[in-house]
C-alpha cells in the first residue's frame, strides 16, 4: 500500500483538486483507493456531499481514540463516494480543536500512521488532503505519508511560501528522524501569462531534483466537476486538466517501480 | 477610526488580495491605512517583500505582550510598505504557535481589539487580513473589527464552506454579546461559465442583505502587481479588477455614512 499526502500553507493552490483527481484516476485504473480528508474546512467531504458540520463519524474519530487510547478500526468511518473503488474518510469541523488539545491529548503524533497501517490490507493507495496551515494535522500526514506532494500556483507569492513550507517541513522530518521524500508540483498554469512562465523558471531553478516536469494547466472543467460532485476523470476524461493529472500519476508510479 | 477583517476559512479566496487592494486605494485617496498580517503563511508580509520566517518584530509580539501583561505600543511594530500613507504589521511563522499556547496564555482574545485602541488617533483604517483557519487569530480579528469583509470565489465548494464559516462566526459573536456585521464579496468572476453565473445566483439566493451587489472579475494583473511586490491601484490603476475594488471601496464608505 502506498500513502500520498497533499499539502500546501497556502490556500487555493489545488491540494483538494489534486487529491480528488488523483484518487478518481486510480479508481478507474482499478486500484482500491481511500481519501482522507483532515481539512476542518472540509472541501473534499463537501465535494462528495457530506456536511463536515453534521458527521458524527469521521477522522475526527480517530484523533479522540488515539487521545483516550481505546481502540478503533478505521474502517468503521468509511463513506463511499459514489464512485466504485474510491472511498472516503471525512473531515470534520471538530478537527479545528486538535490544536488547542495537543497539550492535554498525548501522542497523537501518530494517529495517521496507525490509522494507515490498519487499513494496508485493504487499500492499495490513500491519499491524504490537508489544511493550509502547519499544525498538529498537518505534522500527522507527513510522519504517515510514503510521499508529499506538494501543489504550487504557478504565481510570486505561492513561489516564496513554498520555500518557507519546506523549510519548515524538512525540520519536522528531521526531528522524526527520516529524510523527506516530496514533489512540487505546478498547478494553475496560464501559458499566456508572463507571471505562469517566469514562475514556472523559478521553480526549475531552486526546485530542480524535486519538480515534476509537467504542468497542471488553468481548467474550468475543475470547478464543474466539483459542481456535479464527480472527481474530474469521472466527470470529463479528455478534459485537458486530467490528462495533465493522468501525466502526473504515471510519473508517480514510474518513480516508484524506480524505488 | 475604522477596522476591516479579511476572512475566510476557505483558502485562496482571495483574501490577501481584497487587503491589499483596498489599503492601496485608501492610502491613494489620502485616508492613513494600516494593515495587519496574522496569517502565519505571511502572504501580505511576502508581498511586501518581508520575511516571516526571518522577522523579529512581528504582530506575534502584540499576542506574546499580552499574554505576559507587559505593555507594548504597536506603533514600535509597524513598517513601511513603499507606499505613502500604507504602513503594514507584519506576520511572522511563530503565530502558528498561538493555538497551543491559547490554553496557558491567558486572555488572547482581546489582543487585536486593545492594539487597535491604542492607534486609533494614528490611522484612519485599519485592514487584517485572517489565516484561512478558525482559531485564535480569527476569532481576534472578529473582535476587533468594525466589519468583517469575506470574500467568497464563484464556485460550488467556495460556497458550501461560507454557510458553514457564517455559522460558526455568529456563534462566536454571540458568544462576545454583539451581532456580527459582514459583507460577502465574489471574487474569481468569470461571466463567461457557468459555474461563476450560477454560484452567484446562489449567493444572491441565500446572502442577499449581505451581499455586495458587484463582482471582482479574474484579472491577471493582481498576480503580475505581487510580484512587482506594489499594491494593485498603484500598480495599474485602469485594471478592471482595480476599478471593482474602487466600486466596493465606494460602497463600505457608503454605508460607513449611513451608519
Ligand atoms: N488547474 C486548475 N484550473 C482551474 N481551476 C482550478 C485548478 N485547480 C483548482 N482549481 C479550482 O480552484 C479552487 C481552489 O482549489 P482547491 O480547493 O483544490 O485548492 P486547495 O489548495 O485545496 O484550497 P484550500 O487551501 O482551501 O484547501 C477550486 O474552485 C478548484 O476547482
Ligand atoms: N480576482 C482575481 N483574479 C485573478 N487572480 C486573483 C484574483 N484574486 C486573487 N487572485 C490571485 O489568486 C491567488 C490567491 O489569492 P490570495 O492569496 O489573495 O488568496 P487568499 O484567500 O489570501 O489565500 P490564503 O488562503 O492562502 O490566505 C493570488 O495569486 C492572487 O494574485
Ligand atoms: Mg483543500
Ligand atoms: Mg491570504
Amino acid at each position: 500500500m502506498t500513502v500520498w499526502a497533499v499539502a500546501n500553507q497556502k490556500g487555493g493552490v489545488g491540494k483538494t483538486t489534486t487529491t480528488v483527481s488523483l484518487g478518481g484516476l486510480l479508481a478507474a485504473w482499478g486500484y482500491r483507493t481511500l481519501l482522507i480528508d483532515i481539512d476542518p474546512h472540509g472541501s473534499l467531504t463537501s465535494y462528495f456531499r457530506y456536511d463536515p458540520d453534521a458527521l458524527d463519524v469521521s477522522a475526527y474519530a480517530l484523533f479522540e481514540a488515539q487521545g483516550q487510547k481505546k481502540p478503533l478500526d478505521p474502517l468503521s468511518l468509511v463513506h463511499p463516494t459514489g464512485t466504485q473503488g474510491l472511498d472516503l474518510i471525512p473531515a470534520s469541523v471538530s478537527l479545528a480543536t486538535l490544536d488547542r488539545q495537543s497539550g492535554q491529548l498525548q501522542g497523537l503524533g501518530l494517529t495517521l500512521t496507525n490509522a494507515v497501517k490498519a487499513v494496508r490490507d485493504d487499500y492499495d493507495y490513500v491519499l491524504i488532503d490537508c489544511p493550509p496551515v502547519l499544525g498538529v494535522l498537518l505534522i500527522n500526514a507527513l510522519a504517515a505519508c510514503d510521499r508529499l506532494l506538494i501543489p504550487v500556483q504557478t504565481e510570486f507569492l505561492a513561489i516564496k511560501g513554498l520555500e518557507r513550507m519546506l523549510h519548515t517541513l524538512k525540520m519536522v522530518a528531521r526531528s522524526k528522524g527520516h529524510a523527506l521524500d516530496y514533489l512540487v508540483i505546478p498547478t494553475y498554469y496560464d501559458k499566456r501569462t508572463r507571471a505562469s512562465r517566469e514562475s514556472l523558471s523559478v521553480l526549475q531553478r531552486n526546485h530542480g531534483g524535486h519538480l515534476w516536469d509537467g504542468v497542471i494547466p488553468v481548467d474550468t472543467r475543475f470547478r464543474e466537476a466539483s459542481r456535479a460532485g464527480m472527481p474530474p476523470a469521472q466527470y470529463d476524461a479528455r478534459a485537458r486538466g486530467v490528462e495533465a493529472y493522468i501525466a502526473l500519476l504515471e510519473q508517480l508510479q514510474q518513480d516508484q517501480r524506480n524505488k
